[in-house]
């Protein structure tokens, strides 16, 4: 896959699944 | 009610009293016990010592304990208030607090400064978000050419950094981010408002006589 370039570098970084903190939720 | 469960507690180092950190919080003390329920099962994952250490928390979040992740170390550095390595419930409850949505705006925007501000050098710098925006490129398996990681970085410190020092100060993020809210998303866990009915069993294990709703 290639990165969308039209967002901004904090946009595609938020996108992290190690900022993803539901998945603490999840059983 | 929970007579049974009392001295438990005890093993958990940094257990806190339900009532006083609902009282420093947005959550109820109910929330507060459920998150406990929450608490045990992640701080008990590989090491059964009542403290969240790293792996725990990767494990949490990825359900898979050896994938070490950048993004995942900084919440990790972050949740750790103390310092100690571990993060132990009262550290916990607080840092999730943060991301409550009713916590107050000006902590969530302060809370994702020091996420992106990697060195605490109460800067963001270039080198940071490159950094950053490699270890997202090598996580999600996404492939970009160096300079494409230097134009997104070029477009994004020519919106964010006014003053064209090179780094965004914490009053250039809070303007940035005031004109992308949807950088504040990650800030907000709606499960946060659910965490009673996710975790009833809290019920059973609490201290409190009157469970407060």
């Amino acid at each position: 896959p290639i990165a969308p370039v039209t967002m901004n570098a904090f946009e595609l970084i938020s996108t992290s699944q190690g900022l993803n903190l539901s998945s603490l939720f999840e059983k | 009610m929970g007579c049974f469960q009392s001295t438990s507690r005890k093993q958990f180092p940094g257990y806190e009293d339900p009532v006083q950190l609902s009282s420093q919080t947005a959550f109820s003390v109910s929330e507060v016990e459920a998150l406990f329920e929450l608490f045990k099962s992640i701080s008990s994952s590989v090491i059964d010592d009542g403290l969240i250490n790293k792996e725990e928390l990767q494990l949490a979040l990825f359900k898979n304990r050896k994938k070490e992740n950048l993004f995942a170390n900084r919440i990790f550095d972050l949740f750790d208030v103390k310092q100690k390595g571990v993060i132990d419930f009262g550290d916990f409850v607080r840092s999730l607090n943060v991301f409550h949505p009713n916590a107050p705006q000006e902590d969530k925007i302060n809370f994702s400064f020091k996420l992106y501000d990697m060195d605490g050098t109460g800067y963001i710098e270039r080198l940071e978000v490159k950094q950053m925006l490699i270890a997202l490129l090598c996580e999600s398996e996404m492939k970009l050419a160096n300079e494409t990681i230097e134009m997104i970085l070029d477009k994004t410190f020519m919106e964010a950094d006014v003053d064209q020092d090179g780094k965004i100060d914490k009053s250039e993020w809070h303007n940035f981010v005031a004109r992308n809210p949807s950088l504040l998303k990650i800030m907000t866990l709606p499960y946060l408002r659910d965490i009673t009915t996710t975790f009833p069993s809290f019920v059973f294990n609490s201290e409190v006589d009157e469970v407060a709703t």
